[in-house]
């Protein structure tokens, strides 16, 4: 699979942008968190695409994210 | 920091990601 590129995202529709990032994000974000991968992705899309394209390369800063999610939701989770 | 990230967010359904068994 070829790399998702700034380019191939500003072609697309806007509906499309945030699904075509969430199909390479997904994979990665299930290999950190299975259960959550859904909500986790879901959560990390609302970021900007600009941020999500340099995420997909540093899978550094992908963990950091995902950790943040994970601690988000589980603050969420508690208040209720 | 507070995290700018939204517990409320719609969950992501991806179309063609099968999931490892």
């Amino acid at each position: 699979q070829e790399p998702l590129t700034a380019s191939m995202v500003a072609a697309a529709l806007p509906h499309e942008q945030k699904q075509m990032i969430g199909e390479r994000l997904y994979p990665l974000v299930y290999e950190i968190h299975s259960q959550l991968a859904n909500k986790i992705t879901g959560m990390l899309l609302e970021i900007d695409s600009s941020e999500l394209l340099l995420m997909l390369e540093s899978p550094e800063s992908l963990h950091a994210k995902v950790e943040e999610a994970l601690a988000v939701l589980q603050a969420h989770q508690a208040m209720e | 920091r507070k995290s700018t990230l939204n517990p409320n967010a719609k969950e992501f359904n991806p179309r063609s990601f099968s999931q490892p068994k």
